[in-house]
């Protein structure tokens, strides 16, 4: 089981548009994929239509004011064939200031996930624009960490923000994290988005995707239909991206 | 003095667009004008170019571990007249778990900016896409809350869990507080766009600001040059928008 991590502190970048679209793709090719809504605010959950009302959702993972849940009460299956969904809630806001400076509470996805490693072959966290302690838990069960970046002057300046407070973080897991950097919402047509581009490899070499996302109105029909990209063959230009990004991931090594 | 929350737990919706934008004109018609970086990200103080490094940040209001710093030290002159900044820093990212369930953490912006009420005329709080400590506080300060929504589907969706959530903080607040639903983003050649600000219009009423603000390139060149919109002559179109949305704002009622 591979674990991925998609995360940026910035808004607004495609961070829930990647985690779906890789793991519709991932479960189209056969394999049984989970994504998890790590966002209190959910946007993947309603994305997909897995709302935690109904389900429970990450929040039960950590059992605050009672036992925590088993994992595998928490998932559902969804329409599409092998990908589930583990919802948000809102509840998960309160998390930081429950668990403050509790020690352990880093680790709850990992041992969640371990229950889960003969279930799937991959699972996709998707993160929220912050770096708390549900970014925390997301880095310390994750093998390789995706960055989508927006391809525009202020995102650069937001990404080496970003990374130098998530090597805050990750000194917590001990080993360092393998991390890829998309550049997503692309326009070939601008300036701007070519001189981002150009900065963005010459600043992270090799750190950064071959692959390259551009922007597609139709990417925003398939969210707005609650249709993963996979299932919306609209989405040719995106589509074509994400395949490409997904075949470029799987080539990269594990983690140790 | 009256204080402005820009905020929506939708990342990437132009929430620091907004605030820059309408401080930038305020202070251009002459009012003196404060704008606080609330975001752990600092995407605002990276835009107007004053990094807390040098300043020291919101993060030195709260005291953790000495002494807070009087507000005063931390408000900062820029290059245009009658705009101030009070940076955000990375340190933020852990307040949360800092203060954990302490009480009366909420309540330190609206005690510092008691202290500068004879200074300025509008204070402009850009917040986190999150709703934790950082929003709680930026909520008791202010006297209206300005909700920048993108006109698309999920973004709609995302901004009825968002009330939903605040209404759970406000709460704290004690009394209700007034808001204004800013469509921003807006696309008028695309049905998806008209279609969501028909919906917005007809779930929200009058919440909904008259004014709805176009996607305009140059308000992204604007922000890449580090130069606010009222300086930016070339983004007439969005210039016009946001000088609409102000002389709207401003003839509002301010909370009792
Ligand atoms: N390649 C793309 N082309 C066109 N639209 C896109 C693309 N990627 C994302 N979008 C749109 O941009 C908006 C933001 O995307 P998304 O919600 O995935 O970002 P996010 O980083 O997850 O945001 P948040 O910070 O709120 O979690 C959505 O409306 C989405 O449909
Ligand atoms: N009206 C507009 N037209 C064109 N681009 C815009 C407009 N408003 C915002 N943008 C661009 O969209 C991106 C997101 O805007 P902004 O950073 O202000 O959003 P935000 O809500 O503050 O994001 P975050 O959730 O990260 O705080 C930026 O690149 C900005 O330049
Ligand atoms: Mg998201
Ligand atoms: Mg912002």
């Amino acid at each position: 089981m591979r674990v991925w991590a998609i995360s940026n502190q910035k808004g607004g970048v495609g961070k829930t548009t990647t985690t779906v679209a890789l793991g519709s793709l991932m479960a189209e090719s056969g394999k049984r994929t989970l994504l998890i809504d790590m966002d209190p605010h959910a946007s993947l959950s309603g994305y997909i239509g897995v709302e935690s009302a109904a389900h429970g959702s990450v929040y039960d993972l950590f059992g605050i004011g009672g036992n925590p849940l088993p994992v595998r009460t928490l998932v559902h299956a969804t329409q599409w064939d092998r990908l589930s969904v583990l919802p948000a809630s809102a509840a998960m806001i309160t998390l930081d200031r429950q668990i403050g400076t509790r020690p352990g509470m880093g680790l709850v996805l990992t041992h969640a996930l371990a229950e889960l490693a003969p279930d799937f072959d991959h699972v996709l966290l998707d993160c929220p624009p912050t770096l708390g302690v549900l970014m925390v838990n997301a880095l310390a069960a994750s093998d390789r960490l995706l960055v989508p970046t927006q391809t525009e002057a202020l995102a650069l300046a937001g990404l080496e923000r970003m990374l130098r407070s998530l090597s805050m973080i990750e000194r917590s897991r001990g080993k360092p994290m393998l991390r890829t950097i998309v550049p997503t919402l692309y326009d070939a047509r601008t300036h701007a988005s070519r001189a981002c581009l150009a900065q963005l490899r010459e600043q992270y070499g090799d750190a950064v995707s071959e692959a390259v996302i551009p922007t597609d109105t139709q990417i925003r029909e398939a969210s707005a239909a609650g249709v993963p990209l996979a299932s919306w063959p609209a989405a040719r230009r995106g589509g074509l991206a994400y395949r490409r990004l997904l075949d470029e991931l799987l080539a990269l090594p594990v983690s140790s």
